[in-house]
């Protein structure tokens, strides 16, 4: 998944 | 989306009725120096890439910036108990029995089993996001033990709670709106909404109903 590792959440 | 923000704002809530609760009353009664030293470690360890300058947003890094510093007040105004208020301090630290090694030792292998990298950050990420999910059971731990807790602090534990549940609906929407899927932050927000479980249920019988928090 091209979103893992992407921390824009809080 | 409309859940994330009230889960934001849910968050905001909770620190500000604690430390309005711990500044006016004067008092931490009932309320978990452990958890709150927990919370210090899973901010300080979660947005260490506020070091990396990769900034999300304006509102992101804001955010990240009240949220370390909120939790490190906290627990300086708690520790300031110790000479305002020695009577309510050594109470707290009677009650506060919960062992946090058991929780710092479990989430530090769950973060080497599960993380997205094997990287300082990522691995730091990971141990924040797990110890998330369990920094509360001191606080519960506390609360189960003593019975009965002031309405003020039951409604920090009601936004606290509130936040995290508030965000698996946000998850769902971004797996559709995005086909965002971040399991770890889901498995564990699972996770930590089903520990407030209980309390949820205790706090819509009697709070706010107006009955007051006391365990059956």
């Amino acid at each position: 998944n091209e979103n893992k590792g992407t921390h824009d959440e809080l | 989306n409309i859940f994330r923000i009230l889960a934001d704002l849910s968050h905001l809530a909770s620190i500000v009725i604690l430390l309005e609760t711990i500044r006016k009353a004067r008092q931490i009664d009932g309320i978990s120096l452990k958890t709150q030293i927990l919370y210090v470690l899973v901010f300080c360890t979660r947005y260490l890439d506020l070091l990396t300058f990769r900034w999300t947003s304006l509102y992101n890094t804001l955010m990240k910036f009240f949220f370390i510093g909120t939790s490190v007040y906290v627990v300086k105004l708690m520790q300031d108990c110790k000479l305002t208020n020695p009577v309510s301090y050594k109470d707290m630290m009677f009650r506060d029995t919960f062992q946090i090694k058991y929780l710092l030792g479990p989430c530090a292998l769950l973060a080497l089993v599960f993380n997205y990298k094997f990287t300082v950050l990522e691995l730091c990420w990971s141990f924040s996001i797990w110890l998330e999910s369990v920094a509360i059971l001191p606080q519960l731990f506390m609360l189960s033990r003593s019975g009965k807790a002031s309405t003020l602090t039951t409604h920090y534990i009601f936004a606290l709670g509130l936040y995290r549940a508030l965000y698996i609906p946000n998850w769902i929407w971004r797996y559709y709106s995005e086909n965002r899927l971040e399991k770890l932050s889901i498995f564990t927000g699972l996770l930590q909404t089903a520990l407030y479980s209980d309390f949820f249920y205790i706090y819509y019988r009697k709070v706010m109903k107006g009955r007051g928090f006391e365990l059956p």
